[in-house]
């Protein structure tokens, strides 16, 4: 099998001001496929809470669009993961 | 052969395994290699056990990497046994240490996750198990503990990233590692248990918003670790409780082993806040280690001097 690449895959960050901002982030892990690394998983998504997820190529705009029409501000952490991952192994001597 | 390797490096398994190897071999009277069980895929699961070969002393139990992507993780504890071997002698304090109590370091927890974060997929969390009717794979080790394993919704879905597995202490690799504390429980006085990413040091509980009856001094403990390791480079972090300082859980080994009568429990959450995340580079290694373990001894500090 080959290895999953992460080509223009982002992680996003946002911080829900409300719950009806947390909600969207919940309605918008259950229609796509959102990696959540903070916290661990949708459900535990709160108003205030730093949230950081992963987002493929093809549902990044279709994600970020729908933050853009709730006005929820969102930060790119890492606008493609691939080369991140790529990157971490920065140090090259012992 | 597995090629060199590094502590300033991420290591893949079999340079771990070789590791291991290593120590023991140049650290024979300190160093010992226990196989504590095998996992899903029949990966070995080793413990170090860093001390003299007492073992009616007083110990530490600290496993690393339980979710697979969390590579600071097992670097850290790789980094601990490093310390502990090369500083015998010469630090007084991890002289004390080593002199009076033992370390049982884990330094893979989710061996055959991190070896597929290797291979295959550098996000993966959970470990490789085959789940029943479902063309899912893996549970959540950290929501596999006998510890209101089934009281949370949203943990039960196998094609999650948080599933609980299909009953407690279900995943080999967490029965082999509860299976050896209960076995050596009346030497462990304390449990740390490593993690990524967000610069945080847990207490119990997760799994409810009661407090321990000592808390107050588990947060004293953990306010003035995480003052030790900020003095190294500055690096803050905040503690608590789980369940108030992130959210609730259910099925964590620190609450598990809270519970089963190990009155200092801790887990901590690494470098850094979410600019790297996971993917924290290789050159953070060394920095990150080095301030992590300023906490870890004065907890062990602790430890020898104010339990019995």
């Amino acid at each position: 099998i080959a290895p999953v690449r992460f080509d223009r895959e982002k992680v996003l960050r946002v911080k829900p001001q409300d719950e009806k901002q947390a909600n969207l982030i919940k309605d918008l892990a259950q229609t796509n496929q959102l990696d959540f690394w903070y916290p661990d998983a949708a459900h535990h998504v709160a108003p205030n809470m730093t949230v950081d997820f992963r987002v493929s190529e093809g549902e990044s705009q279709s994600i970020q669009s729908a933050l853009d029409q709730n006005q929820m501000h969102y930060e790119i952490l890492i606008h493609n993961l691939q080369e991140e991952i790529e990157k971490q192994f920065d140090v090259k001597e012992d | 052969t597995p090629g060199r390797h590094s502590y300033a490096k991420y290591n893949n398994w079999d340079k771990i395994v070789s590791w291991t190897e290593k120590m023991v071999h140049k650290h024979p009277e300190m160093v010992s290699r226990i196989k504590i069980g095998t996992t899903v895929e029949d990966n070995p699961l080793y413990v170090l056990k860093i001390g003299k070969k007492d073992e009616r002393r007083k110990a530490i139990f600290m496993d690393c990497g339980i979710h697979a992507r969390e590579w600071i993780s097992p670097a850290f504890c790789q980094w601990f046994v490093y310390q502990a071997t090369k500083t015998y002698g010469k630090n007084k304090i991890m002289t004390k240490l080593l002199d009076q109590m033992n370390f049982y370091v884990l330094p893979v927890f989710n061996v055959d996750g991190y070896i597929w974060s290797w291979t295959q997929n550098r996000m993966w969390r959970k470990n490789r198990s085959k789940n029943q009717n479902s063309k899912c794979f893996g549970t959540d080790l950290n929501r596999n503990f006998n510890v209101s394993w089934n009281s949370f919704p949203n943990t039960e879905n196998p094609c999650t990233e948080t599933y609980r597995g299909p009953a407690p202490e279900s995943e080999k690799e967490t029965k082999a590692v509860t299976d050896f504390i209960r076995n050596h429980l009346n030497s462990i006085t304390a449990y740390i248990t490593i993690h990524s990413y967000s610069q945080v040091l847990l207490l119990p509980y997760g799994y409810t918003a009661e407090l321990p009856p000592n808390h107050k001094e588990l947060a004293k403990i953990a306010k003035i670790s995480t003052d030790a390791l900020s003095t190294r480079y500055e690096t803050r972090y905040i503690y608590g409780p789980i369940a108030s300082t992130i959210y609730p859980t259910s099925g964590s080994s620190l609450d598990w082993a809270y519970n089963l009568g190990i009155k200092h429990t801790f887990a901590f959450e690494l470098r850094d806040k979410g600019k790297f995340g996971f993917l924290l580079p290789q050159s953070q290694i060394k920095p990150t280690c080095k301030e992590t373990m300023l906490a870890v001894k004065f907890i062990a500090k602790y430890i020898l001097k104010h339990t019995s």
